[in-house]
């Protein structure tokens, strides 16, 4: 696991973190499965810290907001249709978490039995990117969650234990953690970058 | 710094979106060494240059120079792959595959921990 340049984190004092899903005309997913598959993702890493997500209908009163686009949409990192890039997300604590709307999202039933041939899980992208979100940058480890690349029709979704490891260093252990997965074994030695960026790209 | 700094340009005429993935291209590139000249290396420059492992250019052009040699041997080694500094085909299938669009290295600051391939390559 690793860091962005200067270690960015939400602050001590704020462990419970609101999110709201703001935008999702671009799809035409259910917004109660989008819920449950978020509240799902979010849910993997606040069992293994002492994090806490709950959602809200408010934007305004949220910390972190998903949302699906198309192409350019505001931020200078536009998408580029299908596959590629498939989504991306900001550095504590800036909160927005970017969705690529043209990908072929599976967010219900099983992705390798996926009809499509560039089918994508949204839920292994999304833990992929809320831990983002919480400060993790891209790991090396192929079994890592922060793992950069995603194959298609394929579900990946377990913290690993380079993914635990590198949380907890930074948000303490969720008492009840009860450990990795048996097959998400993936593990590497602490390793912080250093820089001066706060935020990051 | 993320932030926005950038509207389309046509605000009621959004381009069409892209049906295929845009990086199938890269295998055209496949075997491409130092000192070659191939169309699509520019694009693969600009692969490279957002997820940082190249430093942004004005133009890319389509030689593989040493910037380049540099840069894919920087992505083979956070990839685990072997570190050849050619095209080879398990670099360009990794090329290839759908990614999270955070890069890997920001300001020449690696955000993925290389030690695992450092330990493993040792």
């Amino acid at each position: 696991y690793a860091y962005f340049p200067g270690t960015p984190t939400w602050p001590s004092d704020k462990t419970e973190l609101k999110y709201a899903i703001t935008a999702t005309s671009a799809v035409s997913i259910d917004l109660s499965v989008l819920k449950t598959v978020f509240a799902r993702a979010f849910g993997r890493w606040s069992a293994a810290t002492t994090l806490t997500f709950t959602e809200t209908d408010s934007p305004s009163d949220a910390d972190i907001t998903i949302g699906f686009y198309n192409g350019s949409h505001g931020d200078g990192e536009p998408f580029d249709g299908v596959l590629g890039t498939l989504a991306h997300a900001f550095s504590p604590t800036d909160g927005r978490f970017h969705l690529d709307a043209a990908e072929t999202w599976v967010a219900e039933g099983d992705v390798t039995q996926a009809d499509s041939d560039v089918a994508v899980d949204l839920e292994s992208v999304a833990v992929h990117e809320i831990g983002h979100l919480l400060g993790l940058g891209h790991s090396s480890v192929a079994e890592a969650i922060m793992y950069p690349t995603i194959k298609t029709r394929t579900r990946k979704v377990d913290l690993a234990n380079d993914d635990v490891e590198g949380i907890q260093n930074l948000y303490g252990s969720n008492p009840n953690f009860t450990g990795v997965a048996p097959s998400s074994t993936g593990s590497s030695s602490p390793e912080i970058n250093g820089g001066g960026l706060g935020s990051m790209a | 710094a993320f932030f926005s700094s950038s509207v389309s340009a046509f605000p009621f005429d959004f381009p069409p979106v892209p049906t295929e993935n845009p990086w199938i291209p890269f295998r055209n590139l496949s075997g491409c060494r130092f000192g070659e000249h191939r169309p699509g290396l520019a694009d693969l420059k600009e692969y490279l240059n957002q997820f940082g492992y190249l430093p942004a250019a004005p133009n890319f052009t389509n030689s593989f120079d040493d910037n380049l040699e540099a840069a894919i041997k920087t992505y083979q080694r956070n990839f685990g792959l072997n570190v050849t500094g050619e095209l080879d085909d398990a670099t360009v299938e990794q090329l290839i595959v759908p990614r999270c669009g955070m890069p890997d290295i920001i300001n020449g600051t690696s955000t993925m921990n290389s030690s695992f391939v450092r330990g493993r390559n040792l």
